[in-house]
């Protein structure tokens, strides 16, 4: 069962769990523990790269405009901030006193806030990105929820037209996303839905064109509609899907059944 | 992209901290 939802978030703190989770492991193993040697050195290249990304967090929520993003980011960035502080008292601790117990457990838990508060900001940030992708697919609905008003073939025209790029971007976004994902049931929702919306699409226009064809004709308008309206609800169902399964991070056992 | 970046180079950095402390304490177990 995979811990971190996506590729990105997994490859970046996979390898710093695993230290952390030795680390932890040997400390309690080794209570009173060895002389430590001087960190100094590598706590303050941790530091540096936090005052990095503190920066970098706030250019992100300064020029995002989602208001969610500009919620969550800042607790991430304050908890990686407050953990390189717990390094640097433990760096300056064990330089008095290389055996420091305290020390080491500051050491500990400034790793592993580092460790939370960086899951926590990558999970904002991802999250927001899942928000951009979630406004792609509502596009669609929103063009999917005024098919009935296309009563015209110049209309069929201009309704193609302008449906196509955002089904097509929704398609791009969404199969980009689901290769991210690390959960494979979630993949293989992701990628039935999308198939479904896909082999629907010639479908609705097809269908469109026949209902068009009857109210010019006045014959078999009500199936016609019927037929158009069913396809428009499956599409739509189906995009319904798409977004509640993006919006899945953890792993759910119902999932499996 | 860039916070991504910035997200390695911490992890990296702390990865780097916490071997160097581990590598002291396996000495003792």
């Amino acid at each position: 069962m995979p811990v971190f939802h996506t590729k990105t978030i997994e490859s970046i703190l996979e390898p710093v769990a695993v230290q952390v989770s030795k680390l932890v492991i040997l400390h309690e193993e080794a209570e009173d523990g060895n002389a430590m040697p001087d960190l100094c050195r590598p706590i303050q290249v941790v530091k540096l790269a936090v005052d990095n990304l503190v920066k970098v967090g706030y250019e992100t929520i300064n020029f995002s405009d989602d208001q969610i993003l500009k919620q969550d980011m800042p607790p991430a960035l304050r908890r990686v901030e407050e953990s390189s502080i717990l390094l640097l008292q433990a760096s300056d601790m064990l330089r008095a006193d290389p055996y420091s117990a305290p020390a080491r457990k500051k050491l500990i838990e400034g790793s592993r806030g580092i460790l939370q508060g960086t899951s926590a900001l990558l999970l904002a940030f991802d999250e927001s990105e899942v928000r951009k992708i979630i406004r792609v697919c509502k596009n669609v609905l929103e063009y999917l929820a005024i098919t009935e008003v296309v009563d015209r073939m110049e209309d069929l025209v201009t309704y193609v037209k302008n449906l196509s790029p955002v089904l097509t971007r929704m398609t791009k976004e969404v199969d980009t996303r689901e290769k991210e994902l690390t959960h494979q049931v979630h993949r293989e929702m992701l990628i039935r839905s999308l198939e479904q919306v896909k082999n629907l699409t010639p479908v609705l226009i097809s269908g469109i064109k026949i209902y068009i064809t009857a109210k010019q004709t006045n014959q078999g308008v009500q199936d016609a509609q019927t037929n158009r309206d069913y396809v428009v609800r499956k599409m739509s169902d189906e995009i319904h899907e798409i977004i509640r399964v993006l919006q899945l991070t953890t792993y759910d056992e119902e999932e499996w059944d | 992209e860039q916070i991504l970046e910035a997200a390695k180079s911490i992890a990296a950095a702390t990865a780097a901290l916490v071997k160097s402390a581990s590598a002291a304490q396996r000495e003792l177990v």
